[in-house]
């Protein structure tokens, strides 16, 4: 479950850093 | 009378980014075939975004779930926009890699 959050934080990143 | 005969001139610009706008689908009537989507993804991107977001199971779309929904497509056509929803951030993969939920779902 743990890793799932991570995970998801991580895409979050990547969705964040394209969108700049 | 005229219809719109200057579609750029004097117009606002609506969007300056392009990418910025990526999960706003406004007005561009989805789920169809439509070719040239709105926010960057070809359209088998688009097809498989849009099956993980609808996806209401907690740990996400599975890969198989994704293929039969989408049998029409090659299996490593579907990899590959999983790959790439994936780079950009727009899915991720949950309890095993064969599982992924949407970044965007609302």
């Amino acid at each position: 479950l743990e890793r799932i959050q991570k995970n998801k934080e991580a895409a979050l990143l990547r969705l964040a850093s394209r969108n700049v | 009378s005229q219809s719109i005969s200057q579609p750029l001139a004097g117009r606002p610009s609506l969007h300056t980014s392009g990418i910025g706008d990526a999960g706003n689908f406004g007005g561009n009537s989805f789920g169809g075939n439509s070719l040239m989507p709105a926010n960057g993804l070809t359209v088998t991107q688009n097809q498989v975004l849009n099956l993980i977001k609808a996806c209401p199971r907690p740990e996400g779309m599975n890969f198989q779930d994704l293929k039969s929904q989408l049998h029409n497509l090659n299996v490593s056509v579907i990899k590959q926009a999983v790959d790439f929803l994936s780079n950009e951030g727009h899915i991720y993969s949950t309890v095993d890699d064969d599982h992924f939920k949407s970044t965007d779902a609302e």
